[in-house]
């Protein structure tokens, strides 16, 4: 399962989506356990201070990629973001086995998403896939920013966001 | 997926110029 | 041939700006509109009407000017000159003529695509009241009343309301003779 988020500047969530894991052994949908449920939007929150980190860091490229080397867990932003766009931060926290990774936009909004649904066990993520989505994810938000009835930073509410987020989630996210 | 204008169409503006 | 005028002009003697500044400068037009009079559709659509009369009654001037257009002789020429020069020369696009009356005095402009409303979502509560591009049927009503044409201009419908199409009907209610100089 993964819970995702954007936060606006004042870390308003903007928009929230839980996407539902794979089919459990009785064919039910394995979201979020009820007391997880709850407890994500904290999750989220709790890593919002690193994600800042890494928004005013300076560029890693410039530094020789000698990241502040704090913050547990040695999540950091992936060293070998090569391309132009660093928007995709990569894995930048956990709170036990669930593993949070984040992404800006160019005005500074924050893409988060909390990836597996139990604390026990620590989830495998494909970067590339989750890369792409934020990515696509961030065309949509672009596209909702453009629509002069649409104030930036008011929650997004339009059904059709949040049809083509999930599609997404859908093809990237398994 | 639910009709929309904005979100079906590419981003990148079709008629690039109108007049002044 | 006119057609051929309409490109002509906005190939060579038309200057040009990008069509997103526009866009965007219109969209924050209209939803300001929206906000300052509280949502109320219907006088939204009524102020955008009243600012295109007022760019209407002063654009003929400059269309004249550029494209020393005669006069008319009879509402087939006159829509063919609004769709195939006027919109081609200051929106670059080229609506469709159809729908005429049996008198020939009323007909449709069916726009395959609008300038005005890229990137445009209207808000729930404003798809069945608001014209978005409705400052176009103010330009049309306009730059028409100074040809000496008295006409009315509306919106039948716009794809912003996800209707099949966005269609502009203009119907002559009379030619003002008594303005015609001698």
């Amino acid at each position: 399962s993964q819970y995702f988020a954007i936060i606006g500047k004042d870390d308003n969530p903007v928009y929230e989506a839980e996407f539902s894991g794979k089919l459990g052994p009785q064919g039910q949908i394995q979201g979020f356990p009820q007391d997880l449920k709850e407890l994500n939007p904290f999750i989220l929150h709790a890593s919002l201070d690193i994600i800042e980190d890494l928004q005013w860091q300076p560029n890693l490229s410039l530094q020789g990629g000698a990241a502040g080397s704090g913050g547990s867990g040695g999540f950091l932003r992936s060293r070998n973001n090569t391309n132009a766009s660093n928007c995709y931060l990569g894995k930048v926290d956990h709170f036990y086995g669930i593993i949070i990774t984040a992404y800006l936009t160019y005005s500074g909004m924050k893409f988060v998403m909390l990836h597996g649904n139990s604390v026990s066990t620590t989830v495998q993520i494909d970067d590339n896939n989750v890369k792409s989505f934020y990515q696509d994810v961030h065309e949509l938000y672009t596209k909702t920013i453009l629509n002069p009835f649409y104030n930036v930073g008011d929650p997004i509410s339009s059904a059709s966001f949040d049809s083509r987020v999930r599609a997404l989630a859908r093809k990237y996210l398994g | 997926y639910i009709p929309s204008k904005i979100y079906s169409e590419s981003i990148l503006y079709k008629k690039q110029q109108v007049s002044l | 041939s006119l057609k051929i005028i309409g490109d002509e002009i906005w190939k060579n003697k038309t200057e040009k700006i990008n069509a997103e500044l526009f866009a965007m400068t219109y969209g924050s037009i209209v939803s300001q509109l929206c906000q300052d009079f509280q949502r109320d559709y219907k006088k939204v659509n009524d102020q955008l009407f009243t600012m295109g009369y007022n760019i209407g009654v002063r654009l003929i001037e400059d269309f004249l000017a550029r494209t020393a257009m005669p006069r008319c002789e009879d509402m087939v020429r006159t829509a063919e000159v609004i769709s195939k020069c006027a919109f081609k020369i200051f929106l670059n696009i080229s609506p469709q003529v159809s729908n005429w009356s049996p008198n020939k005095e009323a007909f449709s402009l069916i726009f395959p695509e609008n300038p005005l409303s890229e990137f445009v979502e209207l808000p729930m509560d404003a798809t069945k009241d608001l014209w978005y591009s409705n400052i176009l049927c103010g330009v049309m009503k306009g730059a028409l009343e100074m040809v000496q044409l008295d006409c009315d201009v509306y919106f039948v419908s716009d794809v912003l309301r996800s209707e099949q199409q966005t269609e502009i009907r203009v119907k002559l209610n009379k030619v003002l003779r008594d303005e015609i100089p001698i």
